[in-house]
């Protein structure tokens, strides 16, 4: 081990490992964690070489290889806690995508809360069994984060009892989502619904685009990757165009909203329950901000504390680079950010289960705020992670622009998240809706609860600044 | 009266009062402003757009001191010692950090004073140097595998340079000692010139 860092943890005045522990939720946590994490590092299957070093394709080859081999390694250890699938997963992937990502994430999440029981039990077997491979296709080339832009139609046709997916114009063609382009043969699509010569706005279709067995388009289906980007480069972000594509009536998501055989529409609850996918994802990427900045904290710390520059003091031996204030000031706040979003994330995911129960029940009252937190947190940790990520690049000088520092590809692989689940000014303009809102309920002599009560007592706040 | 409230900028829980008291401020500011345009124009969708760099202002404060709280809130539940003096320097230098970025908040709100500004841009040094004993056990607690961190500048064992060569040898383009371009298109130019 390299001396300066056998140094450095010899000095530490606390024991590591009984913070790994708080951050992992308890020692057997941990335990468990580093036992799953120890079946993909010590399995020989899972070795490849640098994808530093592969071209797009081989790239997005060897990704879907490991994809297949997690499914098969997971079934045959037999782990099917989300945790520890999450913690097989991520070891495996390092910092890189996985084309099958959102099959596991929100096509599954939606079909599990979207589906009618006799949909769920149609269409969950084989998604678990990866018969169906999914994703989930909202975004188009001309719209994202502004839902009730989207142009794609679902046109319901009484005589034949089925929806007529449609994609009017260039600008509706679904653009973007991970896994379309060449790995998915289902894709949840989002489509402005028509029944009875009327437009009842956004609503989830599960959508066949490829042939089951030859994996070829079907008809009326042009399916393809949108070439390459930033980065993500194992993953096949892709484009689907359906030309008056017919789809059964039973393939419109029903828990909520539902169209009768005659085409009548049956209003869902609230409108905000297609919001619960976006939600879900949004407390994920609260805890991936977390452990992106933190991964980046690792390395330029770590280096800092190897790589030796300058001199402080005339004559001196060069003292290593974390002895100088300025970068201590650079990634200090940052190590703080990072342990301070995890213990957001782990609130979040606590919350969004919580909350997810009430729905559950038929109790939607928290459901604004929970929208709201998460819409809020997610484009504060991202925005934050992403510049912090950045800065832990700079801070390790030119050696943090080669690929072998980790940071560009921790970089690039989170970035998107300032972007995708909603770009980050409009989701604090959603957060700034309700609070408003509570701000105005408070004006007018009703009282808030949540992370907002501090509104209750906005007319008694008074702080004295105190001389010093 | 409202009980006049002091902030300790050594005490976190004090922080938190701070962060919720600067984003009631801002939210109470934003809702001001986005009536004063109502009142100005009648469409609400103008009001909101004219308003909403306040609104998004408003929005960033309520989420930091979301983090802010929840962070406090994480400390109380920390029982060793040890690690609880160590994340209490963390849980400071974020706060504090955030306020010394966020001073004009503070300040227009009366929530502290230039002097108590002062003295959170000299606790922040202070905090650097605090932690800077403890900046590599605190990372090795993420606890993340060297391959899981794809890093060679990362490695726990801190052996970056021969390794970095290393990683440098395998890269494609030094497969052949001499890459084909050369007999290609270097070659062929040189015999002409």
């Amino acid at each position: 081990m390299n001396k300066d860092l056998r140094r450095e943890r010899d000095s530490a005045s606390f024991n590591p490992e009984l913070l790994t522990h708080i951050l992992d939720g308890g020692a057997e946590r941990t335990r468990r964690r580093r036992e799953i994490e120890a079946l993909v590092l010590n399995d020989p299957d899972f070795q490849h070489e640098d994808l530093n070093f592969l071209s797009r394709s081989q790239r997005y080859e060897e990704a879907i290889r490991k994809s297949a081999l997690m499914v098969v390694k997971l079934r045959e250890y037999g782990i099917a806690d989300p945790d520890e699938i999450y913690w097989f997963k991520r070891t495996c992937q390092g910092s890189f995508a996985e084309p099958i990502g959102l099959h596991f994430s929100m096509f599954t999440n939606t079909l599990q809360n979207q589906c009618s029981l006799a949909q769920q039990d149609k269409w969950l077997p084989p998604t678990y069994g990866l018969q169906i491979i999914g994703t989930y296709a909202q975004t188009e080339m001309g719209h994202g984060t502004h839902l009730r832009g989207l142009e794609t139609t679902a046109t319901y046709d009484p005589t034949t009892q089925e929806f007529i997916l449609n994609s009017p114009t260039v600008t509706s063609i679904k653009w973007w989502p991970g896994g379309l382009g060449k790995t998915s043969n289902h894709a949840i699509v989002l489509a402005q619904l028509y029944t009875q010569g009327q437009c009842k706005g956004l609503h989830a279709f599960i959508v066949p685009i490829r042939q089951l067995g030859t994996h070829e388009p079907l008809p009326g289906i042009t399916v393809g990757d949108i070439g390459p980007k930033f980065g993500y480069d194992e993953m096949d972000n892709g484009y689907l165009k359906m030309d008056n594509f017919r789809i059964p009536r039973e393939n419109m998501l029903m828990k909520y909203a539902k169209v009768e055989p005659d085409g009548t529409y049956v209003k869902p609850v609230s409108d905000k329950l297609t919001y619960g996918t976006m939600v879900f994802i949004r407390s994920l990427i609260v805890g991936d901000s977390a452990r992106s900045l933190s991964r980046a904290c690792t390395i330029a710390i770590r280096y800092s504390s190897v790589r030796h520059q300058s001199e402080l003091k005339p004559g001196d031996p060069e003292p290593q680079i974390l002895d100088y204030q300025t970068q201590q000031y650079k990634l200090f706040p940052l190590l703080a950010t990072a342990y301070a979003f995890h213990f957001v994330g782990a609130y979040m995911k606590k919350t969004y289960h919580r909350i997810t129960g009430d729905i559950n029940q038929g109790d939607l009252s928290q459901l604004p705020e929970l929208h709201a937190l998460t819409a809020g947190l997610k484009a504060f940790t991202s925005w934050t992670a992403n510049a912090g990520i950045e800065e832990c690049r700079m801070a390790c000088g030119g050696h943090g622009y080669s690929r072998c520092s980790g940071l560009p590809d921790i970089y690039v692989t989170f970035t998107p998240s300032c972007t995708y689940e909603g770009e980050n000014t409009v989701m604090m303009l959603q957060t700034a809706r309700f609070l408003i809102k509570s701000y105005t309920q408070v004006s007018s002599g009703q009282l808030v609860s949540g992370m907002v009560s501090y509104l209750n007592d906005l007319s008694g706040q008074h702080i004295q600044p105190q001389q010093v | 009266a409202a009980r006049p409230t002091t902030v300790h900028i050594n005490d976190p829980a004090s922080l938190v009062e701070a962060y919720k008291l600067r984003a009631s401020r801002l939210v109470e500011a934003a809702a001001k402003n986005l009536k004063a345009e109502l009142n100005r124009r009648k469409s609400q969708e103008d009001a909101w757009n004219r308003t909403s760099v306040d609104l998004v202002r408003a929005s960033e404060a309520h989420c930091h001191y979301v983090v802010v709280k929840l962070f406090t809130t994480q400390l109380s539940e920390i029982n060793d010692a040890a690690v609880h003096a160590v994340m209490n320097n963390l849980c400071l230098l974020y706060a504090l950090y955030g306020i010394s970025k966020h001073t004009g908040d503070f300040l227009q709100a009366g929530i502290l004073t230039d002097a108590q500004v002062t003295q959170v841009y000299q606790r922040v040094k202070e905090l650097l140097t605090a932690i800077r004993p403890n900046a590599v056990a605190l990372v090795d607690a993420f606890d993340f595998h060297d391959n899981h961190l794809g890093s060679v500048l990362g490695r726990y064992d801190g052996n970056i340079y021969e390794n970095m060569f290393e990683w440098a040898k395998k890269s494609p383009l030094n497969k052949t000692e001499v890459h084909e371009s050369f007999h290609k298109h270097l070659k062929p130019m040189q015999a002409k010139l």
